[in-house]
Parts: C-alpha cells; sequence; structure tokens
C-alpha cells in the first residue's frame, strides 16, 4: 500500500506567464515523481502539486530561487489521508450499530 | 437505501449494494444496466431512471472517472437517491421524467476506485497494463476519440495525463462511447470530476469556439448563479481551452461532436485546502449546490428539444 508519510501538497502562486513557463518545464521532470493537482496555466490561477517526501527540498529550492510564492496547502498528506480512513471506519461502526 | 450515510465515502462493493437496493426499492423507475466491464473485469454499471419507452430523450451524468476524485461518485450516489425519492413528488423532477430518461454511471472508473481504497489513495487513471512499460494506467479523460494525440495529452505511460495507445483504448471510455452511439437520442451529457470548482464546456482541444457557445456559456452562467446561491460558492466557467488549458481526447468534446449539444463538466469543491481528501462532512452541501446547477441544465434541455 502506497503512503505518502512526508509528502506535501504546495498551492504555488504565479506572477506573470514566464513563472508559469517554468512551472511546466518543472512538471516535465519525471524523476520528481510530482503529481499536479492543479496544473500550471495562467498566472490568475494558482497550481497545486503533491511533493513526494525526497523531492521537497529540490522544488523548494527551485521554487525560491526563481522567486515563485508557494504556500503549504497540506503539511504532511498520510495524516489527512489516515483521519480519512478513520471517519469511514467510524462512520461504517455506527452504520454497523444502526442496522 | 434510507439507512445508507450519505455523509460517508464508501468502497466499491457497498456502491454497488446500494444500487442494487434502490433498484429493488423503485424496481418502476430505477434499474441498473451494465454496459460494459473494466481491464480487471469489473462490471460497469448505469442507473437508468425511466417511466417508461424505449431510447426516449435522455440526460447522461457520470460521475468519477478520476478515481480519486471522491467526492464526485459520493455526490452521484446522493443526486441519484434525490430523483428517486423527488419522482412523483417534486413537480419538475416529476414531468422531466414523464418525457425523458436519466442515466447516471456513479462509477465510471471501477478499478481505479476500488485501488484508491486498497493500495494508492490518489490514484487517478484506468488501471490497464501497457506494454513496454512498467508503468500502469491511461488518463481515461485524454482516451476519448476528440483530437486525440494532440497538445494537452502525453505519451507517456508514466504520466499522470497519459493518453493510451489509441483512441478508446480504454474499455471504460470505450463502454460509453458504444452506449451513447447504440442509444442515439441523448440530449444532455454531463459528466462530473472535482476539484476546481468549474463549469466546462467543449471544447478542450482547439481553440474553436463551439458552434453553440453563446448558448452553452449563458446557460453555464444560469447554472452556476444556481449552485452560488445555496452556500456562496464561487465557480469559474466557459470553454475547458479558455478557462484551464488545452486537452486533448476529453470526454464532452467527443459527446459534443457527436452532436449532444448540451455536453457539460463540472469540477466540483474543494476551495484549495483539502484537494481529493476533501472531508466527508462536505459532500451533502457539494451534492446540493451541484444538484441546483444539473437541474438548471436539465431543465433547459427540456424546454429547447432539438
Amino acid at each position: 500500500q502506497k503512503i505518502f508519510v512526508g509528502d506535501q501538497v504546495l498551492r504555488i502562486v504565479t506572477k506573470d506567464m514566464e513563472q508559469v513557463t517554468l512551472l511546466k518545464d518543472l512538471e516535465e521532470l519525471e524523476n520528481l515523481e510530482l503529481d499536479f493537482w492543479k496544473g500550471p496555466t495562467h498566472p490568475d490561477f494558482p497550481t497545486d502539486v503533491h511533493v513526494p517526501f525526497a523531492s521537497l527540498q529540490a522544488v523548494k529550492v527551485f521554487l525560491e530561487s526563481n522567486n515563485i510564492q508557494y504556500s503549504i496547502m497540506i503539511e504532511d498528506l498520510q495524516s489527512v489521508v489516515e483521519e480519512e480512513k478513520i471517519q469511514i471506519i467510524r462512520s461504517r461502526s455506527i452504520e454497523q450499530m444502526r442496522n | 437505501t434510507d439507512s445508507f450515510n450519505y455523509a460517508s465515502y464508501h468502497t466499491l462493493d457497498e456502491i454497488y449494494n446500494w444500487m442494487d437496493v434502490l433498484v429493488s426499492e423503485q424496481s418502476n423507475l430505477v434499474s441498473k444496466i451494465n454496459i460494459g466491464s473494466t481491464f480487471e473485469n469489473r462490471p460497469i454499471y448505469v442507473l437508468k431512471f425511466s417511466t417508461g419507452g424505449t431510447k426516449r430523450p435522455a440526460i447522461w451524468i457520470d460521475t468519477g472517472i478520476h478515481s480519486r476524485e471522491w467526492v464526485t461518485q459520493a455526490s452521484g450516489i446522493w443526486m441519484a437517491k434525490k430523483i428517486a425519492t423527488d419522482y412523483g413528488k417534486d413537480a419538475f423532477i416529476t414531468s422531466i421524467l414523464n418525457e425523458m430518461d436519466i442515466f447516471i454511471e456513479i462509477v465510471t472508473n471501477p478499478d481505479g476506485f476500488h485501488f484508491t481504497h486498497t493500495k494508492n489513495r490518489m490514484w487517478r487513471k484506468t488501471r490497464s497494463i501497457n506494454s513496454g512499460s512498467s508503468c500502469v494506467g491511461v488518463d481515461p479523460n485524454r482516451n476519448w476519440d476528440a483530437g486525440f494525440g494532440g497538445a494537452g495529452a502525453s505519451s507517456n505511460p508514466c504520466s499522470e495525463t497519459y493518453r493510451g495507445p489509441r483512441a478508446n483504448s480504454e474499455s471504460e471510455v470505450k463502454s460509453i462511447v458504444d452506449f451513447v452511439k447504440s442509444h442515439g437520442n441523448i440530449k444532455a451529457f454531463i459528466s462530473i470530476h472535482s476539484y476546481s470548482q468549474m463549469l466546462l464546456y467543449p471544447y478542450g482541444y482547439t481553440k474553436t469556439p463551439a458552434p453553440n457557445q453563446q448558448e452553452l456559456h449563458s446557460l453555464a452562467r444560469k447554472a452556476i448563479d444556481a449552485l452560488s446561491s445555496l452556500y456562496g460558492t464561487s465557480y469559474r466557467y466557459g470553454s475547458i481551452i479558455n478557462t484551464i488549458y488545452q486537452a486533448s481526447g476529453g470526454t464532452i468534446d467527443w459527446t459534443y461532436n457527436q452532436g449532444i449539444k448540451y455536453s457539460y463538466t463540472f469540477e466540483l469543491r474543494d476551495t484549495g485546502r483539502y484537494g481529493f481528501i476533501l472531508p466527508a462532512n462536505q459532500i451533502i452541501p457539494t451534492a446540493q449546490e451541484t444538484w441546483l446547477a444539473i437541474t438548471t441544465i436539465m431543465e433547459h434541455t427540456y424546454n429547447n428539444p432539438y
């Protein structure tokens, strides 16, 4: 089962098309195993990218060195997935009790 | 189906069981059609809401072609129950169903959906094996025969937007294509995704405006006004290429080219905090507001026969 411990989801805000192009270049780097939840399209729209823990430093250095603004949308993806699993189990047991 | 928890996420087995219960409860209105099977041999089911007749004008809704978008499938379940509950009580749904059929495919990518529940919560594609590559799956929303292979889709099997070896290579896509063609009387086709809060119409593969762009645009505005009226959720709307990005081989570009004028695709909530792991307490509000937009499109389709 794939786990996402330490993986983050970054919300990136670009200021011009040049930065959008830089993000598109980043998208091409397959070794980083990035998963673009919202792809880079236009400076008006943010980009959301799921970054595996192993690629975090490289991605953040890339963004910061190019003066591209970002914030951390999800700090630890695995913890949110765990929370979701607990919710599902809880709701299932409530249903079983009701039945 | 009254005791089913609509405010929780469910596995494929639970959803398929729920469908059977719904059909057994309202067999005069709802039936289950098997339109094909997946790469891993799971059945692909569509719920048909009909009060009689064959191949009447119809409205199609599919949810969750990208398996990880769980709020989408969950909204599809809620909507199916809503239709079943409202028939005979709500004047609008009753009048629609007295003249038209509604088809809902709740789990459009069953292999991928099962995989998100068991192996990888973030899985998006189908689970077909790509010869010559260790990477699995095709993006089914790049696999349709509309600008297939053009810009905005990848030829790399390891990419999340891999288009596949050829158009309709994915049985999940081909099953819908065969169904739509054999039916021949679908008037509105609504394909639902999450999460970017958008309502989009063709095209995605070309900048050429769709011939009905003006009508599609004003209907989109009306639908979004209705959606926003419930919780104030803000949506963007427009053609795919102008609103998000160029994407070839997409679902509604194919349906539009097939002659289904009212072809739309939704991107449901979130506002950018949770992404695809939107908390379950958001399911019902998301489904409720989306339903208002969908009924707006249905009503327009009903009032503007073509």
